[in-house]
């Protein structure tokens, strides 16, 4: 059965669709078969494989708002990763839901229909920078949440906020969602807010928080211009080398569970 | 009359919260009575003027929602520059506001209502990282749009989308909408990437973007846990010297209008 991860967080630019970009790509070359779902109607996941503008019709909105045929993921550059990307009509996909039948089990349903118990291991859901419907739908349609951390006063902040949403969403809409765990991203050893934030979340989400820091590093954002991941963009790169630590923990955590 | 302009960019983390809360105090320094709106229900903004949760209700959710009494603007430790904060139900807003009548109208009523043109000369607008019914709202009421713009590869890309909501608002909803500009945001000497992005936005906006640009500077982000604008925190940080910069010329573009 595969598991499906919504990476979520509502404060925004903390590394979300980067996190679900290279753990995908590094959990395909650790072997397992990984399908990674656009839901933020910017489409930055998609851009991060360089899925033209032009191929990105029948995506995410196609599977959120079941018109017709049913959207076939696409293969991408990295062997065993597949990407269902977002479609330019995922901007109104929020509105539009309002108004829907079931329209909180929208993702569940679709990916059922799908049938990709059997086609994928991991299922990594990508979440715009909001406590809205698309997201809401990713919470319903996940096994698990992933939370990106960024290094800074603010991220913290929001996270209470955060993991409120995932317990309501849990006691009525998905008593199976648990929280797989919490990554610091954009970590900075020579800016003392780091480690300041990076102890204050390990002081009070203590096991939450992976041992694997991700640090910044220019080449994991120069990667999505080249339409690659940074472990194709640059192997070599210390942002590329975090990120396989950070598969290969991902793996050992949920083999002790 | 008290221009309003929103600060907007559905890309998160690019600046918008640090932009409002810090151009807003470099005007006031330059002598102009302030008001910052907190629409993002994350409420940073809030939080960067030390404002305690205890201390939100009343804020912009009670504009929106017209309940009974209009709320107070509340005065902050920096002389002429007042806040509305985000009330904690704030994050609510938005389904709320789907079915309420003027949905689209409510800040802009709500602003008139207050009588803020009068008591004010800018009325500056934290938008959340989201084209939803709080920044819609934010762009019916205001007079003009104010885009930070991160010095990253994904922060260009979505440009475009937020100026054709831009267009379509001025179409239907505001006709009076303008773009102010464009203000680089984390520019990064040391980081090709910065320099790339800069020389894109440049070449393709033109005049719209701003002269100054704000350099990425670890005081700008250490401010807001001590509950202080930057200019407050550490005036001769490049960071705070940027922002006055950047409030000169927002004052000097605007006679030139
Ligand atoms: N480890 C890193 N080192 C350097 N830059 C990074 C790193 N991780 C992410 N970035 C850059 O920071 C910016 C924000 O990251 P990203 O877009 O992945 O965040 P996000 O949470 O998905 O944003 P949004 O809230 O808009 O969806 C991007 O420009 C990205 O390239
Ligand atoms: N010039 C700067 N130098 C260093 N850090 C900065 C600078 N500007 C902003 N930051 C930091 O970058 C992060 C993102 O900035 P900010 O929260 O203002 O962006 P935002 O667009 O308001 O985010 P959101 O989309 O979540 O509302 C914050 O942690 C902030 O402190
Ligand atoms: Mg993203
Ligand atoms: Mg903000």
């Amino acid at each position: 059965r595969a598991r499906i991860v919504a990476v979520v967080n509502q404060k925004g630019g903390v590394g979300k669709t980067t996190t679900t970009v290279n753990l995908g790509t590094a959990l395909a070359a650790a072997g397992r078969r990984v399908l990674i779902i656009d839901s933020d109607p910017q489409g930055n996941a998609s851009t991060s494989f360089g899925i033209d503008y032009t191929q990105r019709s029948d995506g995410t909105y196609a599977l959120l708002l079941a018109q017709g045929t049913l959207p076939r993921p696409r293969t991408t550059m990295v062997p065993d990763l597949s990407i269902l990307p977002a479609d330019s009509e995922l901007a109104g996909a929020e509105i539009e839901l309002v108004t829907e039948n079931r329209r909180e089990f929208r993702l569940r349903d679709g990916l059922q229909a799908l049938g990709v118990n059997d086609a994928y291991d991991v299922i990594l859901v990508d979440c715009p920078p909001s406590l809205n419907l698309l997201t809401l739908n990713s919470l319903v349609a996940a096994d698990e949440v992933f939370v990106p951390l960024q290094c800074e006063f603010f991220a913290l902040e929001g996270l209470s906020q955060l993991l409120r949403t995932v317990d309501r969403v849990k006691a009525r809409l998905n008593q199976g969602l648990t929280i797989n765990g919490i990554v610091l991203t954009m970590y900075d050893r020579r800016n003392n807010l780091s480690d300041l934030v990076a102890a204050d979340a390990r002081a009070f989400f203590k096991h939450l928080v992976y041992d694997t820091v991700i640090p910044r590093n220019v080449r994991v954002s120069e990667a999505p211009s080249h339409g690659k991941p940074v472990l194709l963009y640059d192997y070599r790169s210390p942002g590329a080398q975090a990120y396989l630590k950070l598969a290969q923990e991902f793996l050992k955590r949920s083999r002790a569970t």
